[in-house]
Protein backbone atom coordinates (compact mmCIF):
# COMPACT_ATOMS: atom_id res chain seq x y z
CA UNK A 1 0.00 0.00 0.00
CA UNK A 2 0.95 3.35 -0.64
CA UNK A 3 2.20 5.18 2.77
CA UNK A 4 0.31 8.30 3.87
CA UNK A 5 3.16 11.02 3.33
CA UNK A 6 3.20 10.10 -0.28
CA UNK A 7 -0.64 10.29 -0.58
CA UNK A 8 -0.06 13.62 1.12
CA UNK A 9 2.43 14.87 -2.12
CA UNK A 10 -1.01 14.11 -4.57
CA UNK A 11 -3.08 16.76 -3.72
CA UNK A 12 -3.66 19.53 -0.58
CA UNK A 13 -7.33 17.67 -0.38
CA UNK A 14 -4.74 14.18 0.33
CA UNK A 15 -3.21 15.79 2.64
CA UNK A 16 -6.18 17.48 4.50
CA UNK A 17 -7.71 13.82 4.65
CA UNK A 18 -4.95 12.52 7.33
CA UNK A 19 -4.49 13.74 10.80
CA UNK A 20 -0.93 12.96 10.76
CA UNK A 21 -1.08 15.15 7.39
CA UNK A 22 -2.58 17.69 8.99
CA UNK A 23 -0.41 17.51 11.82
CA UNK A 24 2.96 18.46 10.33
CA UNK A 25 1.09 20.77 7.15
CA UNK A 26 0.29 22.52 10.89
CA UNK A 27 3.85 22.38 12.03
CA UNK A 28 5.53 23.68 8.74
CA UNK A 29 2.45 26.76 8.57
CA UNK A 30 3.50 27.69 12.28
CA UNK A 31 7.01 27.97 11.34
CA UNK A 32 5.81 30.27 8.29
CA UNK A 33 3.23 32.45 10.57
CA UNK A 34 0.29 31.25 8.84
CA UNK A 35 -1.22 28.48 10.93
CA UNK A 36 -4.27 30.77 10.51
CA UNK A 37 -4.68 30.02 7.01
CA UNK A 38 -5.38 26.19 7.67
CA UNK A 39 -7.86 26.79 10.88
CA UNK A 40 -9.98 29.16 9.31
CA UNK A 41 -10.43 26.18 6.62
CA UNK A 42 -11.21 24.38 8.71
CA UNK A 43 -13.27 26.64 11.12
CA UNK A 44 -15.29 27.16 7.57
CA UNK A 45 -15.80 23.64 6.86
CA UNK A 46 -16.45 22.93 10.55
CA UNK A 47 -19.31 25.99 10.41
CA UNK A 48 -21.31 24.26 7.56
CA UNK A 49 -21.55 20.76 8.86
CA UNK A 50 -22.90 22.46 11.78
CA UNK A 51 -25.53 24.21 10.12
CA UNK A 52 -26.28 20.31 8.20
CA UNK A 53 -27.03 19.36 11.65
CA UNK A 54 -30.35 20.16 13.92
CA UNK A 55 -28.74 23.32 15.54
CA UNK A 56 -29.70 25.97 17.83
CA UNK A 57 -29.85 29.15 15.54
CA UNK A 58 -28.08 31.13 18.89
CA UNK A 59 -24.87 28.96 18.51
CA UNK A 60 -24.78 29.43 14.50
CA UNK A 61 -24.67 33.10 14.86
CA UNK A 62 -22.16 32.89 17.88
CA UNK A 63 -20.03 30.97 15.49
CA UNK A 64 -20.43 33.02 12.20
CA UNK A 65 -19.23 35.91 14.49
CA UNK A 66 -16.52 34.08 16.36
CA UNK A 67 -15.04 33.65 13.17
CA UNK A 68 -15.35 36.60 11.38
CA UNK A 69 -14.38 38.45 14.53
CA UNK A 70 -11.14 35.95 14.68
CA UNK A 71 -9.53 35.83 10.98
CA UNK A 72 -12.07 38.06 8.77
CA UNK A 73 -12.15 41.67 10.77
CA UNK A 74 -8.48 42.38 11.49
CA UNK A 75 -7.18 43.86 7.62
CA UNK A 76 -3.70 42.54 8.87
CA UNK A 77 -4.32 38.97 9.56
CA UNK A 78 -2.80 36.58 7.00
CA UNK A 79 -6.48 35.33 6.69
CA UNK A 80 -7.99 38.63 5.91
CA UNK A 81 -5.06 39.62 3.51
CA UNK A 82 -5.70 37.32 1.21
CA UNK A 83 -9.44 37.49 1.28
CA UNK A 84 -10.81 39.28 -1.45
CA UNK A 85 -12.73 42.76 -0.26
CA UNK A 86 -16.02 41.90 -2.23
CA UNK A 87 -15.70 38.61 -0.26
CA UNK A 88 -15.37 40.14 3.15
CA UNK A 89 -18.18 42.46 2.45
CA UNK A 90 -20.69 39.82 1.69
CA UNK A 91 -19.73 38.14 4.94
CA UNK A 92 -20.16 41.43 7.00
CA UNK A 93 -23.40 42.18 5.44
CA UNK A 94 -24.88 38.52 6.41
CA UNK A 95 -23.52 38.92 9.97
CA UNK A 96 -25.26 42.35 9.93
CA UNK A 97 -28.67 41.50 8.56
CA UNK A 98 -28.61 38.13 10.85
CA UNK A 99 -28.33 36.11 7.41
CA UNK A 100 -26.91 32.78 9.18
CA UNK A 101 -26.26 31.25 5.62
CA UNK A 102 -24.82 27.80 5.63
CA UNK A 103 -22.73 29.30 2.63
CA UNK A 104 -21.64 32.22 3.73
CA UNK A 105 -17.94 31.42 4.53
CA UNK A 106 -17.89 29.23 0.90
CA UNK A 107 -15.68 32.00 -1.48
CA UNK A 108 -13.26 32.85 1.49
CA UNK A 109 -12.80 29.44 2.06
CA UNK A 110 -12.12 28.71 -1.38
CA UNK A 111 -9.86 31.99 -1.79
CA UNK A 112 -7.75 30.65 0.85
CA UNK A 113 -7.49 26.81 -0.74
CA UNK A 114 -6.40 28.67 -3.75
CA UNK A 115 -3.30 30.33 -1.85
CA UNK A 116 -2.41 27.20 -0.34
CA UNK A 117 -2.49 24.85 -3.08
CA UNK A 118 -0.60 27.76 -5.25
CA UNK A 119 1.60 28.80 -2.11
CA UNK A 120 2.22 27.25 0.90
CA UNK A 121 1.16 23.39 -0.01
CA UNK A 122 3.90 23.00 -2.87
CA UNK A 123 6.69 24.99 -0.02
CA UNK A 124 5.47 22.34 2.36
CA UNK A 125 6.38 19.76 0.11
CA UNK A 126 10.38 20.94 -0.63
CA UNK A 127 10.19 22.07 3.48
CA UNK A 128 12.62 20.48 5.55
CA UNK A 129 9.74 19.16 7.98
CA UNK A 130 8.42 17.33 4.97
CA UNK A 131 11.15 15.74 3.33
CA UNK A 132 12.51 14.52 6.83
CA UNK A 133 9.64 13.18 8.10
CA UNK A 134 9.78 11.14 4.92
CA UNK B 1 -22.18 29.17 28.09
CA UNK B 2 -19.08 28.59 25.58
CA UNK B 3 -16.27 31.38 25.00
CA UNK B 4 -15.92 32.21 21.10
CA UNK B 5 -12.55 30.46 21.93
CA UNK B 6 -13.85 27.03 22.87
CA UNK B 7 -16.31 27.64 20.21
CA UNK B 8 -13.94 28.03 17.14
CA UNK B 9 -11.81 24.99 18.29
CA UNK B 10 -14.75 22.94 18.63
CA UNK B 11 -16.04 23.31 14.87
CA UNK B 12 -12.30 23.40 14.10
CA UNK B 13 -11.97 19.89 15.55
CA UNK B 14 -15.46 18.87 14.25
CA UNK B 15 -14.43 19.37 10.26
CA UNK B 16 -10.75 17.01 11.02
CA UNK B 17 -11.01 14.11 10.27
CA UNK B 18 -11.24 10.99 12.56
CA UNK B 19 -8.39 9.14 12.83
CA UNK B 20 -7.90 6.01 10.90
Amino acid sequence: PTPPYLKWAESLHSLLDDQDGIHLFRKFLKQEDCADMLDFWFACSGFRKLDASEGNEEKKVKLAKAIYKKYIQDNNGIVSRQIKPATKSFIRDCLMRLHIDPAMFDQAQTEIQSRMEENTYPLFLKSDIYLEYT
Amino acid sequence: IDSEDDLLQECISSAMPKKK
